[in-house]
Formats: structure tokens, C-alpha cells, sequence
């Protein structure tokens, strides 16, 4: 059973989610007319950018984050970043998009000069994230989980990240038992997304440097 | 504009929440 606290804790975490999201007019930018590469690499850094701001905003918002020490802080945003990233864009390609847009967004970023190394793996995770058609409340505790990471470099007290993780992973495993009673695995195959996530994220690294050499 | 800091640099000053700067 879900306890009261918890179900404050969850609303907390889902409130913040949905009121930090990209400014829609430039998740519609992606939308119109085609741009040339560097059109479209200007685009996806200013996207990128925003999203890291969306993400600190957000965050600001995990009760107890803000109780850890601020180099902790920096390191779980500086570590978790580019895979919260991911995991927000992948909602955008499992949510049920008017027709025609996620072909146009595909197109985008195959066309703004990443090369198919990276943008297979990447697509890959957008439709394995999509098969689960996981809950908003499932992504906003996910999200979460992927920051409280307590091994990211530079994290002194890990066990203060863990204490917040646990709490997290005790409502999430709770929820999925509750959202999903036919699919006993449903919490382990979340789980399982947060290592995919991983190798993503490692690709992002040479993603960036074979990015500027095109 | 926010776009050429570093990552570090936009997370700060995200944290400091003077973003308008």
C-alpha cells in the first residue's frame, strides 16, 4: 500500500515534472519548415540548453535535494544531465503524436549531422522507452531515480543520494505493482531502461566530438 | 545567451536561480 506520505511525495514530484517542461515554442520550432544542418545543430543545442535549465528547475523540487551539499548537487545534475535528457525527449517520441509529427522530428535529427552510429541506438531507446507506455507519474519517479544516482563522479556522501534514491524506488515499486498488477516485471524492465540509458549516454560523449568534426 | 556556457556553468547558475543574468 501506498502511505500518505508518499502519495504527497509522489504529487510533489509530478507537479514539478509537468510545470518544468521545454517552452513549447521551441519544441514547435523542431516542427516547421526544414532547416540546413547547422540550422538544425543550433536548434538541438539550444534545446539541449534549455533542457539542462528545465532539469535544475525540476530538481530543485526533489524533496531533500536541496539538503545536500551543493558540489553533491552540481555533480548528481552534472552526472545525470545528459541522461535526463534522453529520458525526456523519449516521451516525446512515445507520446501519441499528431500524425506525421514524429516522422518530421526523426527526419530533423537524422538530417542535422549525427552521425547513424549514434542515432540508431538512440531511436532504439525511444522505442523501447515507448513500448512500456509508462505513466506520467512512472517518468516523473524514473527521472528522478536516474538523478539521485549516489555513484556519479565526484559525489562525496553517497549515502545521503542513496537514502533519497531508496525512498524514490520504495513509491515507484509500489506504483508499478499497483498500475501494473498483470506484469509482475513491470518495476525490473524500468529498472532495466536506466541501464540502456547508461551506454546512451556514453555514446553522447564521441555523439558531441563526431558532431562538430561533420 | 545560456547556450555556449558550459554544462556546469548553465547547472550553477540554474541552481543559483539567477538565470535572468
Amino acid at each position: 500500500e501506498i502511505t500518505k506520505e508518499q502519495q504527497a511525495l509522489m504529487k510533489v514530484i509530478l507537479d514539478a515534472y509537468n510545470r518544468h517542461q521545454i517552452p513549447q515554442d521551441m519544441a514547435k520550432k523542431l516542427l516547421q519548415d526544414q532547416y540546413s544542418a547547422e540550422e538544425n545543430f543550433l536548434l538541438l543545442t539550444e534545446m539541449a540548453t534549455s533542457q539542462v535549465q528545465v532539469l535544475v528547475e525540476f530538481t530543485k523540487n526533489i524533496p531533500g535535494f536541496l539538503t545536500l551539499d551543493r558540489e553533491d548537487q552540481i555533480a548528481l545534475l552534472k552526472g545525470s544531465a545528459v541522461e535526463a535528457m534522453f529520458l525526456r525527449s523519449a516521451q516525446v517520441f512515445s507520446r501519441k503524436m499528431p500524425n506525421g509529427h514524429t516522422e518530421v522530428l526523426e527526419e530533423r535529427i537524422r538530417k542535422s549531422g549525427i552521425s547513424e552510429e549514434f542515432i540508431t541506438p538512440m531511436f532504439n531507446f525511444y522505442k523501447s522507452i515507448g513500448e512500456l507506455h509508462m505513466m506520467q507519474e512512472e517518468q516523473a519517479l524514473l527521472t528522478t531515480i536516474t538523478i539521485l544516482t549516489p555513484d556519479r563522479p565526484y559525489v562525496k556522501d553517497q549515502q545521503a543520494v542513496e537514502r533519497l534514491q531508496e525512498t524514490i524506488l520504495d513509491v515507484l515499486r509500489k506504483l508499478c505493482v499497483l498500475q501494473h498488477p498483470q506484469e509482475p516485471q513491470y518495476f525490473a524492465r524500468l529498472l532495466g531502461r536506466l541501464t540502456e540509458l547508461r551506454t546512451l549516454s556514453h555514446y553522447h560523449a564521441e555523439m558531441l566530438t563526431s558532431w562538430r568534426v561533420n | 545567451p545560456a547556450s555556449n556556457l558550459g554544462l556546469e556553468d548553465i547547472i550553477r547558475k540554474a541552481l543559483m536561480g539567477n538565470l535572468e543574468e
